[in-house]
């Protein structure tokens, strides 16, 4: 690590690698909830499971065994909790990818409660 | 995160942004990288919300979470946002909601769901972002489509107390003016960023650097890949032009010697 971040303006960094792009995909708002990421889950399944994996642990480190406890044994309640069709997305994210449904959840409130 | 909204001497506007997550989450020693950065990075996507055949918006998520962190709505808005670092953070809302039942407030997965989906209008979305009341505090990165719409709502929890809505760029087509182009880190805009997290400085130079003249999006792309504004905690940067619909995403990483955050 260098001792000032800052050494002067990047001027051709742009055009980017096309590799680097991202892929693109359809979310269609007329399927049911259920059924809206399935294919992007479905083709995402092993990188989302990963992820969700070491949130977990990574969760258990920074709340502790006892607060942890008591956010993962509420997040199968707090999912019923979502409104709708949140709770739907949840829930069919969570049969794509095989992770429990409190895990989904626990996926999508890690950007909302991370600010501690 | 950094998100930069910018207009060029005819009033264009474009809009860039950094998404930078996993800081303090599971450092790698030996690769010198964040775990759940580089984890996140195979999730992030590039999403079309269609309803009835048609393009609603497109947004840059990581695959998952149903919430819209970066989006554009042809003709109408452009959108990010950034994490918010204050001591009443999400996590009171969240035991609020758990424990308190107090579902009234609304996560902002779900906002910004509603915003892009319900909302025709800059201004209808401008309301909406700022007067909703929320589960975190949190930045929102407004741009509209016409000259002079672009805005940094700052957001506490309650829907009563919302700031800097008066951070507007300006009309004028003057390159002299400071205000044809909008940084938001995570900092609020009336007080200096922190010395070991100065993001704000280097871009807002090299903006100024480039000049007025020269705003399109690659020099967004190129301030977004200045370090420290591009870091070891970055998964993405996007770009985002308002009228064309335009929207790209790249993934990114930092080779050393680049800043952990």
């Amino acid at each position: 690590v260098q001792k000032s971040p800052f050494v002067g303006c990047e001027v051709n960094a742009f055009p980017p690698n096309k590799s680097a792009a991202v892929p693109k995909y359809v979310i269609n708002l007329n399927l049911a909830p259920q059924d809206r990421w399935t294919q992007l889950i479905t083709d995402k399944r092993d990188q989302l499971r990963a992820l969700v994996s070491d949130m977990r642990n990574l969760t258990r480190g920074l709340l502790g065994d006892w607060l942890f406890n008591v956010v993962i044994n509420n997040l199968d309640h707090l999912t019923t909790t979502l409104p709708s069709p949140y709770r739907e997305e949840v829930e069919g994210i969570s049969k794509a990818s095989g992770l429990l449904v409190s895990e989904v959840t626990l996926y999508n409130i890690f950007y909302e409660v991370f600010t501690f | 995160c950094t998100s930069i909204i910018g207009q060029d001497a005819n009033g264009k506007l474009y809009h860039g942004r950094n998404l930078d997550f996993g800081l303090f989450l599971g450092w790698n020693p030996k690769e010198h990288t964040w775990k759940v950065a580089e984890l996140l990075k195979p999730l992030v996507v590039q999403q079309e919300w269609q309803r009835d055949g048609k393009t609603v918006y497109e947004s840059v998520n990581y695959a998952g979470y149903v919430g819209v962190m970066t989006a554009v709505k042809k003709d109408k808005f452009t959108f990010s946002l950034d994490e918010r670092f204050v001591m009443e953070g999400g996590y009171v809302g969240l035991l609020e909601w758990m424990l308190l039942g107090d579902h009234k407030q609304k996560w902002n997965a779900f906002i910004t769901r509603e915003v892009m989906e319900g909302a025709e209008t800059y201004e209808a979305a401008k309301h909406m972002l700022s007067h909703t009341r929320l589960l975190a505090p949190v930045y929102f990165i407004l741009g509209g489509a016409k000259p002079g719409q672009g805005t940094i709502i700052t957001r506490w929890r309650d829907n009563f107390h919302t700031d800097d809505l008066s951070t507007k760029l300006s009309t004028s087509s003057s390159s002299s003016s400071s205000a044809w182009f909008l940084v938001e880190t995570n900092y609020d805009q009336w007080v200096s960023p922190p010395f070991y997290d100065d993001r704000r400085t280097p871009a807002v130079h090299c903006l100024r650097a480039a000049g007025r003249a020269n705003m399109s999006l690659p020099l967004l792309y190129n301030v977004l890949s200045t370090r420290p504004v591009l870091n070891k905690l970055t998964t993405y940067t996007s770009l985002m032009q308002v009228n064309s619909g335009e929207i790209g995403a790249w993934l990114r990483s930092c080779d050393d010697p680049c800043w952990p955050w």
